[in-house]
């Protein structure tokens, strides 16, 4: 989950 | 998605987009560090490779490619298109100095040793001190031209923005990346004393010095 909101950051 | 984060991406975009205006209205790139713009096209490649293994949302991956296609519109013009306005004499920092270190500290300090987790880790490092060589040749030759100092003007904006951002994510979400925050302190550190020049001088010369 975390890498996703990671991920979801530009 | 919060509105400082929506504002933040805006500011970035809203950066590349006068620096790429002003490149073309003017067919010239003088003063602009060719160097740091490579930089921004290899830290934009090495983040957004989960482009292609992962889909997080249309806003995520829109906004992607235009990062994407914007920075290397930029060094196209750069290094072809106008080559012959651009200042390499004065684009003189030494990028082993950035890339060897950031190489070194990504493959050390990651979440998780995979290729694409350390490309990510490389991305958010060198984006931290991507633009040293655009600060280095403004100190070099002493001035910007004032679309220059706008450019930098919204690319820190935008650091300030995210950090707001992380803030905000921290107490609603308990979200918190590490490595991200402290990479864009220490990034938005660097725009600090330009921020202090562009408020001082930049508004009533119209340009910095």
């Amino acid at each position: 989950k975390d890498q996703e909101a990671r991920h979801d950051e530009l | 998605m919060n509105l400082f984060r929506i504002l933040g991406d805006v500011s970035h975009l809203l950066a590349m987009i006068l620096l790429l205006g002003k490149i073309w209205r003017s067919k010239s790139c003088r003063g602009i560090s060719g160097k740091s713009q490579a930089l921004f096209a290899l830290v934009f490649t090495t983040r957004y490779l989960d482009l292609f293994t992962n889909f997080i949302s249309l806003y995520n991956t829109v906004m992607k490619v235009i990062f994407l296609l914007c920075s290397y519109v930029t060094v196209y013009m750069i290094y072809w298109k106008f080559w012959k306005s651009f200042d390499s004499e004065n684009d003189t920092f030494r990028l082993e100095f950035l890339l060897v270190p950031v190489t070194g500290l990504s493959f050390l300090e990651n979440y998780s040793f995979t290729p694409l987790e350390i490309l990510w880790t490389f991305s958010i490092y060198l984006e931290s001190v991507a633009i040293l060589p655009q600060l280095f040749m403004i100190s070099k030759t002493g001035e910007a031209e004032t679309i220059t100092t706008h450019y930098l003007f919204f690319l820190g904006l935008y650091r300030a923005l995210y950090l707001a951002n992380w803030i905000w994510r921290y107490h609603t979400e308990n979200f918190y990346d590490q490595i991200a925050v402290v990479s864009g302190v220490v990034q938005t550190i660097f725009y600090c004393d330009f921020f202090y020049l562009y408020v001082t001088k930049g508004r009533c010369q119209g340009r910095v010095e």
